[in-house]
Formats: structure tokens, C-alpha cells, sequence
């Protein structure tokens, strides 16, 4: 099912 | 210092027990704008955002910026303790170490005051654009927390793929593979029960049923989920709080190689 991926290769930290 | 009154005390409940299990602790920023938290569950991999606005509020004080360390297990046991139609006001002192929670029951014949230690949590906030999405789905709250259910008897992982009038969640597993397919429906009679589609592109992306069934916790909050998606990006589904404002997810997405 493919490969897990984190929210911070997303969006940048404030 | 910081006080503020709901009225319906239950919206507190639901909220905590809908993202208890998916982060540990977590900061609750005020300010006099309102009420909000944004977290990311231990492996990074989704994201809550919960925004109560001030003037969801039956009363709303906040005289300046604060942000209150909780631990999600000790807020929920403390939360259990207020009934269903109590009205809940929570206080905070100034650079104070802990948080009041007043519960007063309807006819105010019974109050009971719990104090939560505040912690300090270090915990990264991201930048989350406002962004416009290629798909937007909204279908009954109940609805989705059944189809994520049901996918997760049979796979760990779900394709959800929007055209425009039909969006179809699938999954495979080692007993064999399942797709529920639901159309566009807009009953105007039977409102709680409509599925709009709203789409610039057609988009399908995968995603890992384990958090989306911990997202579907917050189903008792709203009449319908929200998920919005757009190509390489996160979904986020969003539980609507009538009048008081939003539970928002996020989740990454999976990468095929």
C-alpha cells in the first residue's frame, strides 16, 4: 500500500 | 486570566474523547479570538486542529495569549466526571499551574469544581496553508465512520478516489478486497443524509485506515464529515461544531515508490 510518508514533509513548523 | 462558558458542556466531552487516542498530550492556545489546539499524533503522521471560537462561547474571557500543557488521558478522566447537559466553564489564573473545570447541572443544583495540573509540552506547530482542494466530499458523519469500519475487516490501507459524482473508498486484504461506492445525493428533504461532491479534478490517494477510524471518533460532534483532497497533499476531514467551530484531521498521505 505504499510507503508512509510524516505531515512535516508537508508543511513547513512555524 | 482566562474563563469561558459552554453552555453545552457534552461539545467538551466529545471532543476530547475524539482525539484522546490519537495524541498523548497537547498545548490549548487562547487567545481572544478563541479557543484552539493543534497537534500531531506521536509518529507524525497526522494531525488535529480544533478551533472553538470565542464567540461559540457563552461567556469568553481571555485578557492575554496563553497556551495550557494537558495530558488528553487525565482531561478525559476529568471530563467523564460532568453529566451529558451540564453547562462547563474552565478558569485559569494568570501564569497559574493548573486549569479549573466547573461543572453546573441545568438547574444549577448541583456544581462540582475538578483543577487539572498544567504541564509544559514542547510541541512543533505547523503552517497549514488555507489551500483550495481538488476534491470535497461531505457525507453523513455516520456514514463514514461505518465505511472505514468496514474497509479495516479487510485491508490496512484505503484508496479513496473522487470523480464527479461518485467517490469510492477500496481496500485489499489477504482474505480478498472490498469497494463501497457512494453517489452524489442531494436530498433536500433529508438533509443529514445528503453526499456532495464538489471537484476541480478527479484525485485518488491512499491512506491508512488506522487513523481515518480514529478520526471517525468525532462522528457524535457533526451531522457530516468533510474530506478534502488534493493530489500528493494530506486529506483532511473536518467535523463541522454547529455555531462553536471545527475538529480537523489531517493524515499523510502513502507513497507509492
Amino acid at each position: 500500500g505504499g510507503r508512509q510518508v510524516g505531515m512535516t514533509a508537508f508543511y513547513a513548523a512555524t | 486570566m482566562f474563563e469561558a462558558r459552554l453552555a453545552q458542556g457534552a461539545l467538551l466531552k466529545k471532543v476530547v474523547e475524539a482525539i484522546k487516542d490519537l495524541i498523548e498530550d497537547a498545548n490549548f492556545d487562547c487567545n481572544s479570538s478563541g479557543f484552539s489546539l493543534q497537534a500531531m499524533d506521536s509518529s507524525h503522521v497526522s494531525l488535529v486542529a480544533l478551533s472553538l471560537r470565542a464567540d461559540g462561547f457563552e461567556h469568553y474571557r481571555c485578557d492575554r495569549n496563553v497556551s495550557m500543557g494537558m495530558k488528553l488521558a487525565s482531561l478525559s478522566k476529568i471530563l467523564k466526571c460532568a453529566n451529558g447537559d451540564d453547562a462547563i466553564t474552565m478558569k485559569s489564573e494568570d501564569n497559574g499551574d493548573t486549569i479549573t473545570f466547573m461543572f453546573e447541572s441545568p438547574e444549577q443544583e448541583r456544581l462540582s469544581e475538578f483543577d487539572l495540573k498544567l504541564m509544559d509540552i514542547d510541541s512543533e506547530h505547523l503552517g497549514i496553508p488555507d489551500n483550495e482542494y481538488d476534491a470535497t466530499v461531505k457525507l453523513p458523519a455516520a456514514e463514514f465512520q461505518r465505511i472505514v469500519k468496514d474497509l479495516s475487516t479487510i485491508g490496512d490501507t484505503v484508496e479513496i478516489s473522487v470523480t464527479k459524482d461518485a467517490v469510492k473508498f477500496g481496500t485489499t486484504g489477504d482474505i480478498g478486497n472490498a469497494n463501497i461506492m457512494c453517489r452524489q445525493n442531494k436530498a433536500a428533504d433529508k438533509p443529514d443524509e445528503s453526499t456532495e461532491i464538489d471537484i476541480n479534478e478527479a484525485v485518488s490517494l491512499t491512506f491508512a485506515l488506522r487513523y481515518l477510524n480514529s478520526f471517525a471518533k468525532a462522528t457524535p460532534l457533526s451531522t457530516h464529515a468533510v474530506l478534502k483532497l488534493s493530489k500528493e497533499l494530506p486529506i483532511l476531514v473536518e467535523y463541522h461544531i454547529p455555531e462553536v467551530g471545527r475538529l480537523a484531521f489531517y493524515l499523510a498521505p502513502k507513497i507509492e515508490d
